[in-house]
C-alpha cells in the first residue's frame, strides 16, 4: 500500500505503487532528492508529410507528431530484495520490460532494460524510447558527451554558430550520445550514463530522453534502399542505463570514475573442477 | 595454430558506420555477421594456446559466445567451478558476479580460500519457459590482476532461493 522503496547506503530510489514507474532518487549522502518519472514510449516513425516527402530510415531519425506515445502508463512489478542486491522488475508490455537494480556500496541506480521484438502490425514504424522526467529548471540546456571526451554543451534549438530555423522539433534536437547525457539546474545533476552509443535529447525542460530501439517500414531514401526492418519477428535489444544524482560540483567525479569502470568491465574465465591452479604468482 | 589476423582484419571492417548503425543492407550486415565468426574461429585457438601456456594445463578451452543471454553450460552442468576475474581497470574494483546457474545451493570461496557471501536469485520467467536461477557474490579484484573464486554446490535444492514478489496493485 505505501511507496515501494529500494536502497543503499548512498541511494534510495521510490517507485509509484499506482504505477509502479520510478518517481524519485535519493542522493542519501549528500542529501539531495528529486522527483524523476521514467517510463518508456515510442515515436511514430515519419513516412513523409505535406512538409517533406522524408521518411524515418536508417539514416534519418524524423517523427510523424511531436509527441511520442507511451509504452504504457504502468508497469507489472515485482520486488526481490537480498542482502546481495535489491531490483524491482517492471514489464510494460510484451516487449518491454526493464529490472531497476541497486547493489551494495552502489552511488548509481542501474536500469537495464530489455525492448522488442518492436511489433509493427498497425502498420506504424516505432521509434522506442526511455524518457526521464524531472522537475530541473534547465533553461534549454543539457549536455553530452563527445566520443567519451569532451562534453558539449546543446541548446534547444539553437546553434552557436548560425541562426537555426528549426523545422524538426524532435530529431533536429537529437544528439549523438557516445557515453553520457546530463542536465543540471546549477545545483543538481542527472547524469545518464549508456552501455552504447545512443541518440539522446532533452525536448523539455527537466526531460531528458535516449533511443534504446527502433524498426521502421519505410526506406529514409539515403542510400540503403532498405527499411530498418529485420527479418522473421525483429530483434530484441537489451541494455543498461546508470542514473546518477549529484551535486553539480561533485557530479563530474562520479559519473567518470563509474563510467571508467563501465568500458574497462572486469572479464570472467571460467574452469571447471576445484582447487586453484592459478595464483598470483 | 591460432592466428589473431582475421578477426583483427573483420574488426577493422567493422568500423564503419554501416556495421554500427543498421544503414546497410541485409545481406550486407550477413557478411559483418560471416567475417566477425570466421574471425573469431582462429583466434580463440590463440587464445586457447596462450591460456594454455600460462596455465601450464593441457585442457581443451572453450569460448562462450552467449556471454549476452545469460546462458552458461558450465556454471549451470558443474557441481564445482572455478571464476578467474580480471580487472583491467588500474584501480582494485569490487565486482558483483552474476551467473546463471541451476536450482540448489553454493558455496563460494575467495583466493584465499574465506567463505564469501552469496545468494541465488529466482529470476521472473515468462510463462512455460524454465526458470534461470542466477548466483551472485561480489568478488574483490586487484589493479591490473585477476581473483579465482571457487563455486562448490552444496545441494540440489535451495529453499531460500530468492523469489520475487508481485506488488499488489489498487483498484482503480
Amino acid at each position: 500500500s505505501g511507496a515501494l522503496v529500494i536502497q543503499n547506503e548512498h541511494i534510495r530510489a521510490t517507485f509509484n505503487p499506482e504505477t509502479g514507474l520510478l518517481m524519485q532518487i535519493e542522493n542519501i549522502d549528500r542529501k539531495l532528492v528529486l522527483p524523476v518519472s521514467q517510463s518508456f514510449l515510442w515515436y511514430n516513425a515519419s513516412t513523409g508529410d505535406e512538409n517533406s516527402s522524408q521518411a524515418s530510415g536508417a539514416y534519418i531519425f524524423r517523427s510523424y507528431e511531436l509527441k511520442p506515445l507511451p509504452v504504457s502508463r504502468w508497469a507489472q512489478t515485482r520486488l526481490l530484495k537480498s542482502a546481495l542486491v535489491q531490483e524491482v522488475h517492471q514489464n510494460f508490455s510484451a516487449w518491454c520490460s526493464q529490472v531497476v537494480r541497486l547493489y551494495p556500496g552502489q552511488r548509481h541506480l542501474e536500469l537495464e532494460w530489455t525492448v522488442g521484438p518492436i511489433p509493427t502490425g498497425d502498420s506504424w514504424g516505432k521509434e522506442v524510447i526511455s524518457r526521464f522526467d524531472t522537475p530541473l529548471d534547465t533553461k534549454g540546456y543539457f549536455y553530452t558527451d563527445s566520443n567519451g571526451r569532451e562534453i558539449l554543451t546543446r541548446r534547444r534549438n539553437y546553434r552557436p554558430t548560425w541562426n537555426l530555423n528549426q523545422t524538426e522539433p524532435v530529431a533536429g534536437n537529437y544528439y549523438p550520445i557516445s557515453s553520457r547525457i546530463y542536465i543540471t539546474d546549477g545545483e543538481k545533476q542527472l547524469t545518464v550514463l549508456t552501455d552504447r552509443p545512443q541518440g539522446g535529447s532533452s525536448l523539455q525542460d527537466g526531460s531528458l530522453e535516449l533511443m534504446v530501439h527502433r524498426r521502421l517500414l519505410r526506406d529514409d531514401s539515403r542510400g540503403v534502399g532498405e527499411a530498418l526492418l529485420e527479418e522473421g519477428s525483429g530483434s530484441r535489444v537489451r541494455g543498461r542505463h546508470l542514473l546518477l544524482l549529484d551535486a553539480v560540483d561533485e557530479a563530474a567525479a562520479g559519473h567518470r570514475l563509474q563510467a571508467e569502470k563501465e568500458i574497462l568491465a572486469p572479464q570472467l574465465v571460467l574452469a571447471p573442477g576445484g582447487g586453484v591452479p592459478y595464483h598470483p604468482g | 595454430l591460432g592466428d589473431s589476423a582475421p578477426l583483427d582484419e573483420a574488426v577493422a571492417v567493422l568500423q564503419h558506420h554501416d556495421a554500427i548503425t543498421g544503414t546497410s543492407r541485409q545481406h550486407v550486415a550477413d557478411d559483418y555477421a560471416r567475417q566477425l565468426a570466421a574471425g573469431a574461429g582462429p583466434c580463440q585457438v590463440l587464445l586457447s594456446n596462450a591460456l594454455a601456456r600460462l596455465s601450464g594445463s593441457k585442457e581443451a578451452f572453450s569460448t562462450c559466445p552467449d556471454l549476452n543471454i545469460s546462458v552458461c553450460a558450465l556454471s549451470q552442468n558443474s557441481t564445482r567451478f572455478q571464476v578467474t576475474i580480471y580487472n583491467p581497470l588500474g584501480r582494485k574494483v569490487d565486482h558483483m558476479v552474476r551467473l546463471p546457474v541451476s536450482e540448489g545451493s553454493f558455496l563460494v570461496k575467495d583466493p584465499k580460500g574465506d567463505t564469501v557471501p552469496s545468494d541465488v536469485l529466482q529470476l521472473p520467467q515468462a510463462e512455460g519457459d524454465t526458470p534461470s536461477p542466477e548466483l551472485l557474490f561480489s568478488a574483490s579484484v586487484p589493479a591490473l590482476g585477476f581473483s579465482t573464486y571457487s563455486v562448490a554446490r552444496v545441494s540440489s535444492r535451495n529453499p531460500q532461493a530468492r523469489t520475487p514478489q508481485p506488488i499488489p496493485k489498487k483498484t482503480g
